[in-house]
């Protein structure tokens, strides 16, 4: 089971985007999928027009197991929830002395053979929960959105990989995702520029700024369903080849 | 001294681009102001091209004073910056049994006569410090992105400020503040028509999509100053005046 982290600190850089699409664009090619919100904004279920009741709050607490708490979200692609209640477990394993870091590595462990990727949908800043999904994670794709603020962001993201990277060792930021790449104007372009000359190969192909990723959400489906023909599907298209070509290869 | 907070649990939807713009142009009036960095990604000191060594970590953990922490950003404008180190006030605040959620106040009361106006720029998401900013604050602009992932988040949102509300009664959800308008797609309209609907006259005038303002950041500029003639400029310049009014009727 590989586990993948969809993570950055800053907001709105296309984090649940990627994972909502990357997750079903797995499950279309056959994997077995588990998406995993780890956001109290709980977007995923929304995102995917999928209802449930038992959260992640409730496996980190232990009220729960995944098995409980997953729910078939879409063929080969299940999804395990989050909602507002996720603050709750945060500020518990906030509270622990120690060993608070594990809880999410923990609950996952008796699906290893259920699942082939499971995607984790992070969310924004540094909290308890943010340290479990990294704490977790074989690997790591950081959505950069193309302007100065975001790219602001990055090295200190890095160094929050890097710290955690000390007790889960096979952490690895692998992936860098450049989004809102926007053709119009010359920012997207030497922000693009910027990324790729301090890490190189790791940059992928960028995924351009297409209204039909947004408003793919409104309608509660993936790029996949609501604009197969869009820029936006083409895009993560690549973006999931790379990443299925990469888990072959390992 | 009023108190503002610039919220929204949904990422990336325009509080820090707000936060900077609104503090220097109501100083640009004449105002005496304070803006209050509250996100561990230290982002207005990067907006505005200032450096801290001392930041609001210290304060709320008591280490220092909200006088030995602010800085002189621009004429009339001072800077209460953050950076990474904020996640420790957070921890600390959290672990406490009972009223950690009054320290930003306590902290502020001191230079309530030096400041005619503080504008708070809160992180993405709910935390301790999060709750600390709504735990202080008279108002709240709440900048929403014309988009369905940012309107899904809304109303949970307005839940979490109503539980603070019950215990800083004084705290008021003012202002809707619509950004990322663009105005080639029917998206960003359907969006603001449901923005209206909910909320009506607290719905302010929508901020247009403007590169400048993104560009802004990266000449550590407010858009005042980086393109005085843009879009952008226009669009805060019309929300600053609505504020600005609101406070001298009060
Ligand atoms: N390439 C794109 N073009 C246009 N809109 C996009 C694109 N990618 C994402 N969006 C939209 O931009 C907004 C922000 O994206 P998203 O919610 O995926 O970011 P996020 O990093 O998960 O945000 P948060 O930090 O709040 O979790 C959403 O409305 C989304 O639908
Ligand atoms: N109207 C606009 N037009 C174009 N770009 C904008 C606009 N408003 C903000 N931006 C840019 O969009 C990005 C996100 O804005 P900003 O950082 O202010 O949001 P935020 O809510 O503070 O994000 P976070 O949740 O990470 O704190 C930044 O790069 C900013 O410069
Ligand atoms: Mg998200
Ligand atoms: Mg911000």
């Amino acid at each position: 089971m590989r586990i993948i982290a969809i993570a950055m600190t800053k907001g709105g850089v296309g984090k649940t985007t990627t994972a909502v699409n990357l997750s079903h664009g797995l499950a279309l090619r056959g994997q077995r999928v588990l998406l995993v919100d780890a956001d109290t904004q709980g977007q995923c279920a929304k995102a995917l027009g999928v209802d449930k009741d038992v959260t992640l709050n409730e496996v980190l607490l232990g009220e729960a197991t995944v098995l409980e708490a997953v729910t078939k979200a879409r063929q080969n692609l299940d999804l395990l929830a989050s909602d507002h209640r996720l603050t709750r477990a945060a500020l518990a394993i906030a509270r622990r002395e120690r060993d608070g870091h594990l809880a999410l590595a923990e609950a996952l462990a008796p699906v290893a053979e259920r699942y082939d990727t499971v995607v984790i949908d992070a969310a924004p800043g540094v909290d308890a929960v943010a340290v479990n999904v990294l704490g977790c994670a074989d690997e790591v794709i950081a959505p950069v959105a193309l302007t100065p603020a975001a790219l602001a962001g990055v090295l200190d993201f890095v160094r929050h990989v890097e710290r955690v990277a000390r007790h889960n060792t096979r952490l690895d930021l692998r992936w860098i995702l450049p989004t809102f790449h926007d053709q119009r104007t010359r920012t997207s372009a030497e922000t693009l520029r910027q990324l790729q000359e301090h890490f190189g190969a790791k940059v992928c192909r960028s995924i351009r700024v297409n209204i039909e990723l947004a408003e793919a959400f409104g309608w509660r489906q993936s790029i996949f369903e609501h604009a197969p023909r869009s820029r936006g599907a083409a895009d993560y298209e690549a973006f999931i080849g790379t990443v299925a070509e990469a888990d072959a290869r390992r």
